[in-house]
């Protein structure tokens, strides 16, 4: 705060950092990396928990993502990855079925807790991504995959639904189908408290409604590699101010 | 009898140094009176050693570039590179005119990335541009 001109030098601390200085440091660089704090993860360890389906899709763009930070100077980013700087995958909670039986239509619906967005974070792309085998039931025919967003339900009559995607497909194929569900975001983040409600319905041809567990779509029942889960792709919308030390 | 009296020469220490002339590392001017010059250090963030393994899924670790030591430069030479260059840098920005460009302003910065569980299970990839020093004007 003086005024201009040489200030006299410092005598800057030449001892190696005690452990106090060190973990305060650590400390400061982990906020960098944007870990606000330590969660409690209610479940067994990461490396317990790896194989199911989001941490390894998210493990595979990490390595996408790392892999560019060093040429941060704008290379071509990783074609998933965009401009994101932060994504964020969702286990599904709830997992309704209105399958067997004989009424139609037959649909599946999954609900997200989409309490932990970030505030301040525009959403870029959101997808919905549910692994199919080949269906036992159906000859190789085929198969049209629609979601919905739940925007309203009611308790004497149909739930008020969002049309999102639409993907054509084979009884006989199989892997994971992706099902662009951004358009649901906006409305998302205005009411971040309430859940997310994603309902799919599978037609074939001939326009009767498929039970989606017999076209082949996996549910919370998969192995859990396999189970479906959300992802959303954000770029901050305003740069965060670093408090210098 | 009296003495001429002798010119005062005008005192320099009011001139903000022009930045391309801010003593650099190779000057003798740093060396010759012992100071410790600006170095760049390492520190390696292991996520094992603070035992945060169990919600980080990764990296293991993470290595920090900061400086220290003495720079010739009117801010607090004492903090470590990333605040220091990212500050310095800032109030460049806003008084152009008085406070130099840092000496050891970030030459190259890179981005990380983090992946982790939340509390809720989610799994979250993070990636923070422009925040590693990776070389600074100093080296």
């Amino acid at each position: 705060g003086g005024g201009p001109g040489p200030r006299p030098p410092h005598s800057c601390p030449q001892r190696p950092l005690g452990a106090r200085e060190r973990r305060d440091m650590q400390r400061e660089i982990l906020a960098v990396l944007g870990l606000p704090g330590r969660p409690r993860p209610r479940a067994p360890p990461a490396t317990a928990r790896l194989p199911a389906s989001a941490p390894l899709f998210m493990l595979d763009l990490y390595h996408a993502m790392a892999g560019d930070d060093d040429d941060d100077g704008g290379g071509a980013p990783e074609r998933r990855l965009g401009r994101a700087d932060l994504v964020m995958s969702f286990v599904n909670m709830v997992e309704r079925d209105r399958g067997l039986g004989p009424q139609e239509p037959h649909w599946k619906e999954f609900l997200f807790d989409l309490t932990q967005i970030p505030a301040g974070e525009a959403v870029t792309a959101a997808e919905f991504r549910i692994y199919k085998v080949p269906s036992t039931h159906l000859l190789n025919t085929t198969l049209h995959v629609s979601v919905f967003e739940v925007v309203q339900e009611h308790f004497n009559r149909e739930s008020d639904l969002f049309f999102l995607d639409l993907q054509t497909l084979r009884a006989g194929d199989e892997g994971w189908l992706v099902l662009d569900i951004t358009a649901a975001s906006d409305r998302w983040l205005l009411n971040r408290d309430k859940d997310l409600g994603l309902r799919l319905c599978v037609e074939a041809e001939d326009g009767h409604s498929v039970d989606p567990g017999l076209a082949g779509l996996l549910g919370q029942r998969a192995p859990r590699s396999r189970q479906p889960f959300m992802v959303t792709f954000f770029r901050a919308t305003s740069s965060p101010a670093r408090a210098p030390r | 009898a009296a003495r001429p009296l002798k010119r005062r020469q005008p005192k320099k220490s009011n001139e903000l140094p022009h930045p391309n002339k801010l003593p650099g590392i190779f000057d003798d001017r740093h060396g010759s009176h012992g100071r410790q010059v600006c170095r760049r250090h390492e520190l390696y963030v292991s996520f094992q050693d603070l035992g945060w393994l169990d919600w980080v899924i990764a990296p293991q670790g993470y290595s920090a570039y900061y400086c220290e030591g003495e720079c010739s430069f009117p801010l607090d030479s004492c903090m470590n590179a990333t605040n220091h260059a990212i500050l310095q840098s800032l109030v460049h920005l806003m008084k152009p005119d008085t406070v130099p460009k840092a000496c050891c302003a970030p030459t190259k910065l890179s981005a990380t990335s983090v992946l982790y569980y939340d509390s809720s299970n989610n799994v979250i990839l993070r990636k923070h541009r422009n925040m590693v020093v990776k070389a600074c004007g100093c080296h």
